[in-house]
C-alpha cells in the first residue's frame, strides 16, 4: 500500500460536496422537500470507514448545497431490519403527508420491505421516524432469493387511483423489476407481470422510475402520465456497480414498460448510464418546490479500503443534477448541476485561447482543487475539411475512450480539453477532455473521456479512463463543464448530455500546488478555448445547532 | 559496463575480510578439527533456516490473499448487497499491468 500522509489525506475531503463528518456513506435515501427543507438520508455506517452496520443518516438543507447533520432518522432495532436499515423511498400521499418504504435486512438476512412514517408531520426537520407495527409489508416472493429482493422505488399513481410501485430483483441473470399495487402501504397485490426484465444482465438494485416531458425542461411528479411524457427505467447493476437506464414506454394498463430501442435496453453493456465514471445507485425526486426532477448518486472511492480507514471516511455525493429528456436528441437525458451550485462561485476568470496541436498551456486562475470551469471549443473549419475531405483517413470506428490509450492517443481532431489537480512539472494530472473522430459515414463523431490514469504517484488507487460517445449536433459548439472539489471531478459534456464523475487521489497536486492546464494533443487541429473559471468557496457542511441554523443560506 | 568492470578489481584487491579469513581457516582446521564438524552442522542449519525463510515468507502473502478473498467477498456480499470494495477492480488492474 501507498504510504499516505495526514497532510494528503485531509486534502481529499471536499469543500461543497455532500459527505457525513466521518464513516462510511452509500446509497441516498427518500430524498424529499417539505415545509421548506430539502432532507436527505443516507446509507451510512456509524462505526467505520467501510460498509457494515447500515441505519439511514439524515441531513437538511434550504438549497442542496449547504446540508446540516441531523441525528439519524432509523437504526436497526427491529428484527426486520436487525441487519441494516437499507436503502429506500419517500412517497407523498394526497395529503401531502409522507410514507417512507425502505428495505430491511431481517434478524435471518432475509430482504424485506417496512413502512415509516414521520412521528410529527408538523416537524418541518422530520426528526423521529416511526416503523409500522405490521411491518415487514413485503416478503420475497416465491421464486425469488431471500437476497434478491431490495430498494422500492417512489409510488406514483395508476388511473385506477391506486399507488404502485416496483422493486429491483433477479431470475438466474434476468434482471427484473417487480411490481406491486397498493392502496394504503400497508398491503400489496403483486402483478404477474413484471415491469420489465433484461436477460443477462443480473440483479438490478436500487431501481428508478419516473416520467419526463418530451417538450418542457421541467420536471414531472413521479406521477404524471400522457402524450407528451416519455418514461425512464433506472436500474443499478449488481454485477458491474453501473447505473443504466432507457428510455421507452409505460402502459398504466398492466404496469409494464416497453424501451424504445431494445438493443440500448436497461443494463446492456453498449446502453445509456447516467455517468460514465464512478456514479451509482442513484435515485430521483421531484422536488415540488421549484418543479424539477433531480437526480442524486453515490460516488464511491476508487482508493483503497485500508486507505480510507486510515483517513477515516468513505464516499461522496455528486452535486444534486436536475434530469430531464434531450428535447433534441430525444435519445438520452441531460443532467446538469443544480442552479444553487452557483451562490458558491467567487472570483472568476475569463479567458480566450488558441491553441496549436501538441500544446499545454498553463492557466493562471491560483490554486486549482476548488473550481468549476465552463468552456467551450471550436476546431478550425479548415482542420475538419483536410481530415474529412481525406479519403486516406480512414473512418475510426474502433476509438473507445476506456480502451484507447487515454489522453496520450493523438489523433488529428483530438484530445484537447482540461488538464485538472495538476502539479507544476505534470507529474500528477486528471485530463478531461474531447477526442473527435471521423467516424461511420465520415461524420463527425466526438468523445467525451476522463483520463485518470496519471492523476497520481500512488499506487493503491484504481486509475482508469472514463468516457463515451457524446451527442454534438449541427451547428453546435464543444461544450464543457467541470467542477473540480479536492478529490473529485464531475464533468458534464455537451451540456450534460455526457457525465463522468472521477475519484482521484494526488500526491503532489494538492493544496496551493493545484494547478489548472489547457492542453491539445491532437495532431493536426488548432483549437480555441473560450472558458471561464470559478474559485468555489466552501459549502461548510456541518451539524444541525437550532440556534445558529435557524438562519441558514437563503434559497437561490 | 564499463564501471562495474572498474569497480570489481578494486573491491577484491582491498577487501581485507578475504585475506584474514584465509590466513585463518587453515590454521583452526589444524588446531582444532572438531570445529569441522561445527561448521558442517553451522552449514545444515543455515540452509534449514533459509529454507524455513522461505516457507514463511510465502505464507503470509498467501495467507493475506486468503483474507483479502474473504474481505472482498465481505460483509457486504455475505449479507446481501452489491460489492461495496474495490479491492477487486484494484486486483483486476493489477493483473491487467502485471500482463
Amino acid at each position: 500500500a501507498f504510504a499516505w500522509n495526514n497532510t494528503m489525506l485531509s486534502w481529499q475531503r471536499t469543500a461543497f460536496h455532500f459527505q457525513p463528518e466521518k464513516n462510511w456513506m452509500n446509497d441516498p435515501d427518500g430524498p424529499l422537500f417539505y415545509k421548506g427543507w430539502y432532507h436527505f438520508f443516507y446509507q451510512y455506517n456509524p462505526n467505520a470507514a467501510v460498509w457494515g452496520d447500515i441505519v439511514w443518516g439524515h441531513a437538511v438543507s434550504k438549497d442542496l448545497i449547504h446540508w446540516l447533520h441531523l441525528p439519524f432518522a432509523m437504526v436497526p432495532d427491529q428484527w426486520y431490519d436487525a441487519n441494516g436499515v437499507w436503502t429506500g423511498s419517500a412517497t407523498f400521499l394526497d395529503d401531502g403527508s409522507i410514507v417512507m418504504l425502505y428495505t430491511g435486512s431481517t434478524d435471518k438476512f432475509v430482504q424485506v420491505q417496512n413502512l415509516a412514517y414521520p412521528e410529527d408531520p408538523n416537524d418541518p426537520l422530520l426528526l423521529k421516524w416511526t416503523k409500522f407495527s405490521g411491518n415487514p409489508v413485503l416478503e420475497p416472493p416465491p421464486g425469488i432469493g431471500d437476497k434478491d429482493f431490495r430498494d422500492p422505488t417512489t409510488a406514483w399513481k395508476t388511473s385506477d387511483g391506486k399507488w404502485r410501485i416496483t422493486i429491483g430483483s433477479k431470475i438466474n441473470r434476468t434482471g427484473i423489476s417487480l411490481v406491486y399495487d397498493t392502496v394504503d402501504f400497508k398491503t400489496y397485490e403483486k402483478h404477474d407481470i413484471l415491469l420489465h426484465q433484461v436477460p443477462n444482465t443480473g440483479m438490478w438494485e436500487c431501481v428508478d422510475f419516473y416520467p419526463v416531458s418530451k417538450t418542457k425542461h421541467h420536471g414531472l411528479d413521479t406521477s404524471v402520465n400522457g402524450p407528451d411524457v416519455r418514461h425512464i427505467v433506472k436500474a443499478s447493476m449488481d454485477d458491474t456497480r453501473i447505473d443504466h437506464y432507457a428510455i421507452g414506454t409505460y402502459y398504466d394498463s398492466n404496469g409494464t414498460w416497453v424501451p424504445d430501442n431494445p438493443s440500448i435496453d436497461v443494463g446492456i453493456s453498449t446502453g445509456l448510464r447516467y455517468d460514465y465514471g464512478k456514479f451509482y445507485a442513484s435515485k430521483t425526486f421531484y422536488d415540488q418546490h421549484k418543479g424539477r426532477r433531480i437526480l442524486w448518486g453515490w460516488i464511491g472511492e476508487s482508493d483503497s479500503e485500508a486507505a480510507d480507514v486510515q483517513k477515516g471516511w468513505s464516499s461522496l455525493q455528486a452535486i444534486p443534477r436536475t434530469v430531464v429528456l434531450d428535447t433534441k436528441t430525444k435519445k438520452n437525458l441531460i443532467q446538469w448541476p443544480v442552479k444553487e451550485i452557483e451562490s458558491l462561485r467567487l472570483r472568476s476568470k475569463k479567458f480566450h485561447k488558441k491553441i496549436g496541436p501538441g500544446t499545454v498551456v498553463p492557466v493562471d486562475v491560483g490554486p486549482a482543487d476548488q473550481i468549476d470551469i465552463e468552456a467551450e471549443f471550436k476546431l478550425k473549419n479548415e482542420d475538419l475539411e483536410v481530415i474529412f475531405g481525406d479519403d486516406s483517413v480512414e473512418d475510426d470506428k474502433d476509438f473507445s475512450c476506456e480502451t484507447s490509450g487515454g489522453a496520450t492517443l493523438r489523433g488529428a481532431l483530438g484530445p484537447f480539453g482540461f488538464s485538472v489537480l495538476a502539479d507544476q512539472s505534470l507529474s500528477e494530472q486528471t485530463l478531461v477532455y474531447f477526442y473527435v473522430t471521423k467516424g461511420k459515414d465520415s461524420k463527425l463523431k466526438t468523445f467525451f473521456c476522463t483520463d485518470t490514469s496519471k492523476s497520481t504517484m500512488a499506487n493503491d488507487v484504481v486509475k482508469p479512463v472514463y468516457g463515451s460517445f457524446v451527442p454534438v449536433l449541427k451547428g453546435e459548439k464543444l461544450t464543457m463543464r467541470i467542477l473540480v472539489d479536492h478529490s473529485i471531478v464531475e464533468g458534464f459534456g455537451q451540456g450534460g448530455r455526457t457525465c463522468i464523475t472521477s475519484r482521484v487521489y494526488p500526491t503532489k497536486a494538492i493544496y496551493g500546488a493545484t494547478k489548472l492546464f489547457l492542453f491539445n494533443n491532437a495532431t493536426d487541429a488548432t483549437v480555441t478555448a473560450s472558458f471561464k473559471v470559478w474559485q468555489m468557496n466552501s459549502a461548510f457542511i456541518h451539524p444541525f445547532s437550532a440556534v445558529d441554523d435557524l438562519v441558514v443560506p437563503s434559497s437561490t | 559496463m564499463a564501471r562495474s568492470e572498474s569497480l570489481l578489481p578494486v573491491t577484491s584487491q582491498h577487501d581485507p575480510l578475504s585475506e584474514s579469513s584465509s590466513n585463518s581457516i587453515p590454521e583452526t582446521r589444524r588446531r582444532k578439527p572438531t570445529k569441522v564438524h561445527l561448521v558442517v552442522y553451522s552449514g545444515f542449519l543455515l540452509i534449514a533456516l533459509y529454507i524455513t525463510l522461505i516457507v514463511t515468507h510465502t505464507r503470509p502473502v498467501s495467507t493475506k490473499g486468503a483474507n483479502d478473498e474473504k474481505t472482498v467477498a465481505s460483509r457486504a456480499r455475505l449479507a446481501g448487497v452489491s460489492e461495496k470494495s474495490n479491492e477487486h477492480i484494484w486486483k483486476m488492474s493489477d493483473d491487467r499491468e502485471g500482463e
